[in-house]
């Protein structure tokens, strides 16, 4: 049975589409069949791994979504593209409860034939998150050490819980992993700290430094790990896969 | 009578709040009664500079957003702090109309009183964006150099021609500001170059440059022209200040 991970933090920009790429690409290097799933009406993760979003999606219309999986350029990875039609989906009155089951049940199926699912989201908390949070097995939050990462994690605490309290036993906390890390900065020392003693082991002992390979790679259409496969950025999410494949 | 922008762009981490903080501060240390007002349910801004977010928010409530305005630190500079219960406003129903308009009307009064009024958004186009947008005369769009910067705008400009056509005249698109610019990439420099060519004379010719006192400011409780009155950032901002009042 598959792992399936929510790749979440409503705080903006934080890298969440970039290791939701990268990690994705990692695990289906080192042996594993990967599904990348991108939940955001802005499309980033497909256009950063070259791919077009689509209009038409199996979630909005109802089907089931191995209609609409892509393979890609690296094996083992395949790809269910976004579509701009997800803000639509976003602003739903949220008591449509019937249509969220079936937007569960057909990611839950589809994630079967997997060995680990990545879901990319959307910087909120509302329905495509939640939806997202509630097929998922466990939550990954991407965290920038910079003074606003500690602010939403309380909000972001209280969707988890209340996701979990839906559907016990099904939903865990994976990890967070600090990205962007500025090692010269004492701010991210100070916040890497926080985060530490605020969530103890699920913090990943991987950080991923910024580095300007990883701000390039999207705009060739490709991970950090094909475009540049020596650079530090490639290391660490290499790193980081290993960690999540030791944890498993 | 005032000039009301609309600080906006659904992709995360741009410097929507960044740019809010500095050019608000700037505003009222070159003479303006300025209000900063944070529709953010994360309330960025609000703790940016050392402020507390609030429960009760008048415009939760229907009451004028005079009950709701604090002073600040700096001399002729408001702050209508965020509430983290404005998350259940970005999830109502769209078709609330009434309520829609009865916040409009709170926050256009409320924004009468001063020279200048700027709205922090969240990283989406939901209901808290449009009604921002409404009562704004102005877009400020920062925009971060990197791949993915010109991908959400299309989609932005659709929902702000939108606004536009509901409220002719009111509305234009005030500016665009590119933000954490750093000039050593290549990427950098082609998104520039884009996004000049797409949007001509509205792109600002000042550009925020990445400083580590900006990055730091907010973890002092201070826009950066306080915390670091020297620093290429505060520079930036104040040029900044100086191109949005030749504008007018
Ligand atoms: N380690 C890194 N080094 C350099 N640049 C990075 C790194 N990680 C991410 N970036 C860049 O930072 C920007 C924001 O990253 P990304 O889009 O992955 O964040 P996000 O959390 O998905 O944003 P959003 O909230 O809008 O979905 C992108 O331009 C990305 O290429
Ligand atoms: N010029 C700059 N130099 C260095 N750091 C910066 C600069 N501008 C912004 N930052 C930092 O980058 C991060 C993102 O900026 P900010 O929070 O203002 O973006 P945002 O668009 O408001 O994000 P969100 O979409 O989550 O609301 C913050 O930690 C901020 O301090
Ligand atoms: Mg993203
Ligand atoms: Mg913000």
């Amino acid at each position: 049975m598959g792992r399936t991970f929510c790749i979440a933090n409503q705080k903006g920009g934080v890298g969440k589409t970039t290791t939701s790429i990268n990690l994705a690409t990692a695990l289906a290097r080192s042996g594993h069949h990967t599904l990348l799933v991108d939940m955001d009406p802005q499309c980033n993760a497909t256009s950063g791994i070259g791919q077009q979003p689509v209009d038409r999606h199996p979630l909005i219309v109802d089907q089931a979504i191995r209609h609409g999986v892509l393979s890609t350029d690296v094996d083992r990875l395949d790809l269910l593209p976004g579509s701009k039609s997800f803000r639509d989906l976003s602003v739903l009155a949220s008591d449509d409860s019937n249509h969220d089951e079936l937007l569960i049940e057909h990611l839950a199926n589809g994630a079967a034939r997997y060995d680990y699912v990545l879901i990319d989201c959307p910087p909120s908390l509302g329905k495509l998150t939640r939806t997202a949070l509630s097929v998922s097995n466990e939550v990954l939050m991407p965290i920038q050490c910079e003074y606003f990462a500690m602010e939403g994690l309380a909000q972001m605490i209280d969707v988890i819980r209340s996701v979990m309290l839906d559907r016990p036993g099904q939903l865990t906390f994976g990890g967070i992993v600090l990205t962007m890390y500025d090692e010269s900065l004492e701010l991210t020392q100070e916040v890497d700290q926080e985060v530490r003693d605020f969530f103890g082991e699920i913090v990943f002992d991987t950080v991923v430094p910024r580095d300007v390979h990883v701000t390039e790679a999207p705009s060739h259409g490709q991970s950090v790990i094909d475009y540049a496969p020596r650079s530090r950025g490639t290391r660490a999410y290499m790193e980081l896969c290993m960690e999540v494949l030791e944890r498993d």
